[in-house]
C-alpha cells in the first residue's frame, strides 16, 4: 500500500 | 530512516527546545505567538493518537512523547507561568480561519474515512499553516528577536528536510504519501520569505530580523 499514512514518521 | 528524516527530526526537536529554553531563561514569552503554540499542541495531540494503539519503535514513541510534552509545556509557560509577558494584543490572528477550512479539508481528502485517519490528516494540514499566527505577529510588530529567528529557521528547515526524505523514500522504497507531501510543500513555502530574510540579514551583528 503506497498511499497510507505512515505512523513511523513524526 | 534516512539522513534527511533524522536531521529533520533533530531540527524539529532543536526548534522546540530553543523556544522552551528561550522562554524559560528570559522568563518571558514576548514576541511569541501563543496561538501558534496551541495549534502545535493540537497538531501533536491529534497526530500521535496512535501512541495508544500501536508501538513502532522506542525512537518513535520517545520522540512523539517529547514533542507532545514540550508543546504543552510551552503552552503552559505562555498562558500560565509567564502570562504577564504574553503579548496578546499583537497575537490577533483569527485561528478559526485556519482550523475550520483545515478540518473540512481533512474530512474531504484523507487516506481513509476513519476517525484516526481524519485526525491524522487534520494534524498534517493544520501543521502546515500553524506557524501563520507567529509570522503574522512578527509582521505586525515588525521585528523578531534573534533567538526567535533561530527557532523559526529550525522549524522551517525540519519540513524542508522531510521533503528530501520523501523524495528519498519514493526512489528507494516506492513510498509516496501525497497528503504529507502536499502539506509539507505548503508548509515549507510559507517559510521561504523568512528563510530569505534569515540568510540575507543574518550575520555577526544582527540583532533583529524585520519582516515586511
Amino acid at each position: 500500500e503506497t498511499t497510507k499514512s505512515d505512523k513511523d514518521e513524526l | 530512516m534516512n539522513v534527511f528524516r533524522l536531521t529533520g527530526d533533530l531540527s524539529h526537536l532543536a526548534a522546540i527546545i530553543i523556544l522552551l529554553l528561550k522562554i524559560w531563561k528570559s522568563r518571558s514569552c514576548a514576541g511569541i505567538s501563543g496561538k501558534s503554540q496551541i495549534l502545535f499542541a493540537v497538531v501533536f495531540t491529534t497526530r500521535y493518537l496512535d501512541l495508544l494503539t500501536s508501538f513502532i519503535s522506542l525512537y518513535n514513541t520517545s520522540m512523539k512523547l517529547i514533542y507532545i510534552g514540550c508543546a504543552y509545556a510551552t503552552v503552559y509557560l505562555i498562558y500560565v507561568k509567564f502570562r504577564a509577558t504574553y503579548d496578546g494584543n499583537h497575537d490577533s490572528f483569527r485561528v478559526e480561519f485556519l482550523v475550520v477550512p483545515v478540518g473540512g479539508l481533512a474530512v474531504l481528502i484523507n487516506h481513509n474515512f476513519s476517525l484516526m485517519e481524519i485526525l491524522w490528516t487534520f494534524s498534517i494540514y493544520l501543521e502546515s499553516v500553524a506557524i501563520l499566527p507567529q509570522l503574522f505577529m512578527i509582521s505586525k510588530t515588525g521585528e523578531a528577536e534573534t533567538i526567535t529567528t533561530h527557532y523559526l529557521f529550525c522549524l522551517g528547515l525540519y519540513r524542508a528536510l522531510y521533503l528530501l526524505n520523501w523524495i528519498w523514500r519514493y526512489y528507494f522504497e516506492g513510498f509516496l504519501d501525497m497528503i504529507a507531501i502536499f502539506a509539507g510543500l505548503v508548509q515549507t513555502v510559507l517559510y521561504c520569505d523568512f528563510f530569505y530574510l534569515y540568510v540575507t540579514k543574518g550575520g555577526k551583528d544582527r540583532k533583529k530580523v524585520m519582516l515586511p
